[in-house]
């Protein structure tokens, strides 16, 4: 663990009360090797790694700790300020019918996370409406309409040859008589490279205006999270983001190169398959993980 | 890496830069890296040409797996291949795009929805099924995975059915009950076809990081994994995590998924997909 990896490195420096220039090096080398193999991008390793040692130089080192835990100390604070301070709900402020829209690359779990903030909502005691504006994927809005079922959730009763934007509109427009107070827009996953299905969103978002435009990205997405993110935030101007899939053995990364490109908080995090799975964003706690 | 005219501190950052940026991992990177740094010193690579060309064939090496010998069917036997990995990553696409490129070769085919669980999943493959051509064998949503495949080999071998491809719903590695249920699969596969399955492909997304070693080695070591596909690298993630997986565990990469309509599949060609990290 980067732990015992720093309290090797330290074991070498004797005496060292201070943090200085050359015991500082080799536990920054650590760090930046214990973030690239969490899968925290390359970019964002050498802004953090960086900034680390703007803030580790000539720290005294606590009374408690050893050097090494002294770092640890900083570069856990510093990961943790990053991915968000303060705990972010989705912000339902304004006129209702609210909106939210899902959008992501495909596979990442847009779906079934419509379904968990589905339950989610009701839970809190709104009357969620899901949306299924896939109009592409074989059975995806069956898969919506089925989870609606499970849940006892209005599914809008999509007809795949208008556009998801028309579609989107038209269960705006129907939301009363379902008595629903938000609505939950599932899109179809698609390449932030296609310029074409990109401008779909676009589109959706200009009839709409959601009240949240949340990115729902798979927790092991490697290097590639900080070009996905970027983009989609670019053309969409994100409110938040959803990882999935995080109750696996990835080590997350992820959450620090899209928090550290986009800038929007985490709102929630997929634990599992069940509707159930839907937790809370900490960013401590994903902050020890990504540390290892 | 072009038009550099020496070979520097410089230049190997933006090598070491390259490589980490399209997923080859800590372990890999610093030992091409150190590969090419002997290199220098023993002025063989003296250009950055050279050492471009030295490094392109160190990761060809890395990738250059043979096949994994095992079993042929028996005369009247289909050819099984079960399909396994993680939630999302594109298991049902990719037997839809396997069952057209062997119904494009002349091979009679028939999917097995193993996906038994998520919602829709097999409403899914019977879509495919009718755009391919195939015939689905399958049951109820909730039903055992294990009995709709056996009941999918009995009807291939009724029907003396060339090639059979199992879907399985997803899952992650770490989830040892539903490990458990993939190996139980398995062996009914075996029980009823000695030689089945003849492959156990495993799907990766090229978008995901070094998990994806947690993966291979997890499933492989549940079920002897004999091929490898890559999928959504017409995106813009390089998929550079099959190079260390490839060196570790010498699984060959069979095909590479590059969208999502029935005709999107390739064969894994390693020249390729070493021109396409360096751009
Ligand atoms: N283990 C785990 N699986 C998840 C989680 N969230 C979603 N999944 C699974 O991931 C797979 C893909 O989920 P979908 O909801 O179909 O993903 P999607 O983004 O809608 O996919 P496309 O519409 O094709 O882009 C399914 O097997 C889900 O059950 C999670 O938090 N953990
Ligand atoms: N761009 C792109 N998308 C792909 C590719 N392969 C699959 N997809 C898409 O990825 C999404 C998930 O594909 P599925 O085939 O449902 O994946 P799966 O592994 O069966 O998912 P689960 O059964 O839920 O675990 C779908 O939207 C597919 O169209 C590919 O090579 N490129
Ligand atoms: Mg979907
Ligand atoms: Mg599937």
């Amino acid at each position: 663990s980067l732990s015992d990896k720093l309290a090797r490195t330290f074991k070498k420096l004797r005496g060292q009360g201070k943090l200085s220039e050359n015991n500082i090096q080799e536990a920054l080398k650590e760090v930046r090797i214990a973030l690239l193999e969490a899968d925290v991008n390359y970019k964002v390793v050498k802004q953090f790694v960086e900034d680390i040692r703007q803030k580790a130089m000539g720290k005294e080192v606590l009374e408690s700790l050893t050097p090494g835990q002294q770092v640890i100390k900083i570069v856990y604070g510093e990961l943790t300020r990053l991915m968000g301070e303060t705990r972010q709900e989705l912000a339902l402020t304004g006129r209702t019918p609210f909106t939210l829209m899902l959008a992501g690359l495909q596979g990442s779990g847009k779906t079934t996370t419509a379904g968990k903030l589905a339950l989610h909502l009701r839970k809190l005691g709104r009357h969620p409406y899901l949306v299924p504006a896939d109009i592409y994927r074989p059975a995806a809005i069956d898969q919506l309409q089925k989870l609606g079922s499970q849940l006892g959730v209005p599914v809008y009763g999509t007809d795949r040859k208008l556009r998801p934007e028309d579609i989107c509109v038209d269960a705006l427009s129907k939301a009363g008589t379902v008595g629903a107070d938000i609505l939950i827009m599932d899109t179809a996953g698609r390449l932030h490279i296609d310029d074409a299905l990109m401008a779909e969103l676009v589109r959706i978002k200009e009839k709409i205006l959601p009240t949240e435009i949340l990115l729902v990205a798979d927790a092991m997405t490697g290097q590639d999270a900080v070009n996905v993110a970027k983009h989609f935030n670019e053309l969409l101007d994100l409110t938040g983001i959803i990882l999935t899939k995080m109750e696996g053995d990835a080590r997350g990364g992820a959450a620090l190169s899209i928090k550290a490109v986009t800038g929007k908080p985490i709102k929630f995090i997929g634990v599992g398959e069940k509707l159930e799975a839907l937790e809370p964003f900490f960013p401590e706690r994903t902050a020890s993980r990504i540390l290892g | 890496l072009y038009g550099k005219k020496q070979i520097d501190e410089k230049l190997l950052e933006q090598i070491e830069e390259i490589l980490f940026t399209s997923d080859l991992g800590v372990a890999a990177t610093r030992e091409l890296i150190e590969t090419v740094q002997a290199g220098v010193a023993r002025k063989e690579l003296d250009q950055p040409e050279k050492l471009r060309k030295a490094l392109k064939e160190q990761i060809r090496q890395f990738l250059d797996v043979v096949d994994i010998p095992h079993s042929m069917p028996g005369p009247g036997e289909p050819y099984v291949i079960m399909v396994i990995g993680v939630n999302g990553v594109g298991k049902t696409t990719t037997i839809a795009k396997l069952g057209y490129q062997a119904r494009e070769q002349g091979k009679t085919v028939i999917f097995v929805a193993g996906d038994t669980f998520r919602a829709a999943a097999i409403e899914q493959l019977q879509v495919w099924g009718d755009r391919v051509g195939v015939e689905v064998i399958k049951q109820k949503q909730g039903s055992d995975p294990s009995a709709v495949v056996f009941d999918g080999l009995s009807s291939a071998l009724a029907k003396r059915i060339d090639v059979v491809l199992i879907d399985t719903a997803g899952r992650l590695h770490t989830k040892s009950n539903l490990m458990e249920e993939l190996e139980k699969i398995n062996r009914v596969i075996k029980r009823k076809l000695p030689g089945a399955p003849h492959e156990v492909w495993l799907v990766l997304d090229a978008t995901t990081g070094q998990n994806a070693v947690s993966q291979a080695e997890i499933f492989h070591k549940a079920l002897g994994l004999t091929g490898i596909i890559l999928t959504k690298l017409d995106g813009t993630a390089k998929g550079g995590i099959v190079v260390g997986i490839c060196r570790q565990m010498k699984i060959p990469i069979k095909f590479i998924g590059i969208g999502e309509k029935m005709d999107d599949l390739r064969p894994f060609n390693a020249p390729d997909f070493v021109d396409a990290i360096f751009g």
